[in-house]
């Protein structure tokens, strides 16, 4: 078949196995074609001696020329149990993936890994993934104000000043601590990640996160240092979740995915012990 | 207090902005990290003490594994059998997680506080974590349980080994089929 569908009482799933990519996820009664995927932004790399040659850095991301989405076939292997469904994807040497299911949690899970960046053609890279769907947001998007409220982004505008907009991606690039969401009359998405990220809304109906930097120069701004921990020889190797929610659209605040985003900053503690004698509750 | 005070302080200095969005020299970053390992060790001490007045582990060791991000336990990574895992929720409200041990590939049986069994799964470790360098790879799985811990308080989870008898299941069957049902019980 073309097509592999991983689903639970509350969630499904659909890959197209000739290309190895997420396709559609239908969740809380609402269905949409969602297509993920994984990008590369090379970094500029410039004598930052005027802004033009400013390099990408750990203050400032700059990509030189578009971003390369990876488009090779996606090997994949399943898990399929009863509480848990995991798809294993390996995108390429530095770039894999699980997608996983709960059973009873409303939410599907991405566990990203990326790195170590290769650096060998003296080129800096910038790691991204990227959700593409259909909803129609009309150039918004929402992020969060540290985990607090939801605030409002226009692409290609701020609220109180007219923006110069030369750097077109950096330019609408936004902090996000716990959420991005974008919505439609009738759809909405969001993103919850597990760290501070920065992240974009470059299309409609599309949503994107910076996951992981390797670059090797200085932007000048502070640091003194290419984002590029030579200490350790070879790049490093950065693991993260994030978690969609895909559902119908709303005026007011979700607040599913206020729990959720509490639940995923705030998991359970756990403590180990060997013991030969079962514990009881006091 | 010396402990809770160190944590405070260490929880304080991440709240920088250099801290929080990565622009701090890689010596600081090191820096940084030895901060919140001590910290977070020292503070170990006392979640140890409070768990061991709050449960009758007097004895318990009360382990945090503070490489379960990236699958590895010492902990767990030569055996899992017997081992205690306390669940704490630190939230202020119910919570229901599933919770993931690193542990080697065998049989086991998880139970509740109360002994009764609570489903789980063995799951296997992508082989891109695998095979990741300075790693342990000792745990090649992840055991994978349910737990449902009402606002602020502690659960346990004993893992046992498969009797004998059991040990023709497959790894990855499911062993009980009721749920918890813990919070209902005491709802």
């Amino acid at each position: 078949s073309n097509e592999l569908i991983v689903e639970n009482s509350l969630i499904k799933l659909v890959f197209d196995t000739t290309t190895g990519g997420l396709k559609t996820i239908e969740m809380n009664g609402v269905t949409e074609n969602i297509e993920q995927s994984f990008g590369i932004y090379k970094g500029f790399q410039g004598n930052n001696g005027e802004a033009k040659n400013r390099s990408s850095g750990a203050y400032i991301f700059r990509p030189d020329g578009n971003i390369e989405i990876l488009s090779n076939k996606v090997e994949l292997s399943v898990y399929d149990g009863t509480k848990v469904k995991e798809v294993h994807q390996h995108f390429n040497e530095f770039v894999s993936q699980v997608v996983r299911l709960y059973d009873g949690i409303n939410r599907v899970e991405f566990e990203w890994l990326v790195g170590p960046i290769p650096t060998e053609d003296e080129v800096g890279r910038e790691i991204v993934t990227r959700f593409t769907t259909n909803i129609a947001s009309n150039g918004k998007f929402y992020t969060d104000s540290n985990g607090r409220e939801m605030l409002e982004r226009d692409r290609n505008k701020r609220e109180n000043f007219d923006a110069d907009m030369t750097e077109s991606v950096s330019g609408n690039y936004y902090p996000v601590t716990a959420q991005i969401s974008l919505q439609d009359d009738k759809k909405r998405i969001t993103l919850l990640n597990d760290r501070a990220q920065g992240g974009a809304s470059l299309r409609d109906g599309e949503l994107e996160l910076m996951l992981h930097r390797r670059l090797l120069s200085d932007d000048a701004f502070g640091v003194g240092e290419a984002l590029n921990e030579v200490q350790y020889g070879t790049g490093l190797i950065a693991r993260g979740k994030i978690s969609l929610i895909l559902d119908a659209a709303s005026e007011n605040p979700n607040h599913a995915e206020r729990s959720t985003q509490l639940e995923l900053h705030l998991p359970f503690w756990k403590f180990f012990s060997k013991s030969n004698n079962v514990a009881s509750v006091k | 207090s010396e402990n809770l005070e160190n944590l405070s302080q260490a929880m304080g200095i991440m709240q920088h902005h250099d801290a929080v969005t990565g622009t701090e020299k890689q010596a600081v970053a090191q820096d940084y990290d030895r901060l919140l390992y001590e910290a977070i060790s020292g503070a170990e001490n006392n979640a140890r003490d409070a768990l061991r007045i709050l449960t009758n582990l007097t004895s318990g060791e009360f382990d945090s594994c503070l490489e379960l991000n990236i699958s590895a336990c010492a902990f767990t990574q030569k055996s899992a059998n017997n081992v205690v895992v306390t669940v704490v929720n630190p939230l202020g409200h119910t919570s229901t997680q599933y919770v993931r041990v690193p542990v080697p590939k065998e049989n086991y049986i998880v139970t509740d506080e109360k002994a009764r069994k609570v489903p789980s799964e063995l799951v296997a470790v992508p082989w891109q974590v695998l095979s990741l360098e300075h790693r342990p790879n000792d745990t090649q799985h992840e055991l994978v349980f349910q737990a449902t811990v009402e606002k602020i308080s502690n659960f346990y989870i004993r893992i046992l080994p498969v009797p004998k008898s059991q040990s023709h299941l497959s790894y990855n069957s499911v062993y009980a089929h009721n749920s918890i049902g813990r919070a209902n019980d005491e709802e």
